[in-house]
């Protein structure tokens, strides 16, 4: 699955 | 979840409670900027938008909800709790946070968003909640000036806004250690340049208080800035 990233952060 | 993104949170968290703790001990507001904690909270209703539509974990859930209700009891406790309202120097924290802050964060996430291309193709809702994640990245950057002004006018610096201060500025150093572990061990991770630029530009911001912060601790003297 593809990660979202830095958008998964606080 | 890696050990640098973990105590990056923990050290948001801890300087949160540093603040309210602070508040609620001293019952006094002197040298601690509201806007900078209006700032904060708007940063933090902007980008926890997804609390409504994504789900990554009951962790990310919790701290997204505890990082609004601390901020907003800050907010609370400096403008309406008596005797702590009563403390807070108006008269002191003036910059302008509307003109030389939300403004050109607003309009610098419209172009970043429009120029990126991001959210082409997706709803409008989608697109609204893309533009306001890239507002809040910008506005956080900028968002501790405020109060790094006002630690320039008062340049005495109690310990615990010091401590305050150097743990929010530890959390965002922590986050740009943990994009690198990501990019190395994350196959797939996906880049948000934005968010690297405006990290780095916020861990700058508090170069120089870091450095009269640990000069200080060295010595172990009381704190305070140069003129």
């Amino acid at each position: 699955k593809e990660s979202s990233g830095s958008k998964d952060e606080l | 979840m890696n050990v640098f993104r973990l105590c990056g949170d923990m050290s948001h968290v801890f300087s949160i409670v540093v603040l309210l703790l602070r508040l609620r001990v001293a019952k006094n507001a002197s040298g601690i900027s509201l806007r900078t904690h209006e700032l904060f909270l708007l940063v933090f209703l902007t980008r926890y938008t997804d609390l409504f539509t994504t789900y990554y974990s009951l962790y990310n859930s919790c701290m997204k909800i505890a990082y609004i209700l601390s901020t907003a009891s800050i907010v609370y406790m400096i403008r309406l709790s008596d005797p702590i309202c009563t403390t807070y120097d108006k008269a002191q924290d003036t910059f302008r946070h509307w003109a030389f802050a939300v403004g050109p964060c607003a309009v610098l996430a419209t172009l970043t968003h429009f120029i990126s291309g991001e959210g082409s193709g997706y709803s409008l809702f989608v697109n609204i909640q893309e533009l306001l994640w890239t507002f809040s990245i910008y506005l956080e950057s900028i968002a501790i000036l405020p109060q790094l002004i006002l630690l320039q006018r008062y340049r005495e610096v109690e310990n615990l806004t010091g401590n305050y201060i150097f743990f929010m500025g530890s959390y965002r150093a922590l986050y740009i250690l943990n994009w690198i572990y990501r990019t190395y061990y994350e196959p797939g991770y996906r880049h948000h340049y934005v968010a690297y630029f405006c990290g780095v530009l916020q861990t700058l911001l508090y170069a120089d208080f870091f450095y009269y912060y640990m000069q200080s601790k060295r010595r172990g003297g009381r704190f305070s800035l140069p003129t």
